[in-house]
């Protein structure tokens, strides 16, 4: 089904190759990008993970800075790795970080993003064929399942499982007045994992 | 499905961001970025497409020069463009330019690539577990609805639907000692279009 099929893509095609410890210069792992960060910028990151964001909703905005996640703002990019990859010489992979201000203040760099899968399913759904009708039917379920799936699949693979931290949540506001802050909802899982 | 949705992911997340002409100068469709190689390097491409390879066996090795292709050679990548996307600050893009040398000796340049989902397929099945158990038994089949459903969703497209020339092809060889010359397969859809 839709859902498993593209946490299976998304793990095999994402995650395992820009996650992972390999020990090689010239294909570092994200733990290895996250250290040379926090020395090039004299900063400390809470947790040397990457943040994939699966909203309900499947809004995505390009920046997890949208207007409305005023707690968030966007920091540099870790630095890229280039590898050959089906036919696409030197493909291109790197991570985003981002502050976060707490309520107190202070600054926490964490390094996030949306799961990109979920953007383009609802992108699917904006088309007006029979497909997108069957999708938008569904969607809440295909959600469900890549969520599902991926937590599933990162839980069983030693070399990614502690390297990610997968956050499905509701994020529409409780009164339909828009979206939640992300920051709060991406605090909220540090609290429960330091 | 997963081919369909695999599709889906690819033209929605992928062809339909590098392929338009868009106008801007910092957001280039594939034609425009033909159209700089052609001046910068002097040469001609056939045609002003991307090419994307589906092998029916989804091996895609990393480079399309691979040993089994002779007649390929790599040549410089396109260049690339940056965009905002799902939380990914400034994820890159680009494609890749090979030489084709002919029976006669001519080069003919082309930007092509294979169709990473099949790529990822391949590596899904190569797992020791139940659901790539299931992919293994009907690969063939998500194979071809990838393929089916790619071509359709591209005929329907006006902005997408001659940058793309999609080739879906038995790699192996006859005598089943290896994997066919990929140049042939392309110039032989190159004289099919021209
Ligand atoms: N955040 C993020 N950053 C990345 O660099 C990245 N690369 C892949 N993915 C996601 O992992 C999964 C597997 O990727 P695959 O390469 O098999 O399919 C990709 C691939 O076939 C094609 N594609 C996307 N970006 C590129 C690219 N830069 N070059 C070539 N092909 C690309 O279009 C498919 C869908 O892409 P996304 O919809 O962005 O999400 C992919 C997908 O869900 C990424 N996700």
């Amino acid at each position: 089904d839709y859902g498993s099929g593209i946490a299976h893509s998304f793990f095999h095609g994402y995650l395992r190759i820009v996650l992972p410890h390999t020990g090689h210069q010239n294909n570092k792992g994200l733990r290895e990008f996250q250290k040379d960060f926090e020395a090039r910028n004299d900063v400390k990151f809470d947790a040397y993970k990457l943040f994939i964001l699966i909203p309900m909703s499947t809004h995505c905005p390009p920046s997890i800075d949208s207007e409305f996640s005023p707690s968030i703002e966007v920091s540099k990019e870790l630095e890229s790795k280039e590898l050959d990859r089906a036919g696409v010489k030197n493909r291109n992979y790197k991570n985003s970080v981002y502050k976060i201000i707490t309520s107190s203040g202070q600054k926490k760099y964490v390094t996030a993003e949306y799961a990109t899968p979920v953007k383009t399913l609802g992108e699917v759904m904006k088309e007006n064929t029979q497909c997108a009708n069957i999708y938008r039917k569904h969607y809440k379920e295909i959600v469900l399942n890549f969520y599902l799936t991926l937590v599933d699949l990162l839980k069983n693979d030693e070399a990614c499982h502690d390297l990610c931290e997968v956050i499905y949540y509701d994020d529409k506001n409780k009164d339909g007045s828009g979206y939640r802050d992300v920051g709060g909802i991406i605090l909220s899982r540090i609290r429960e994992i330091m």
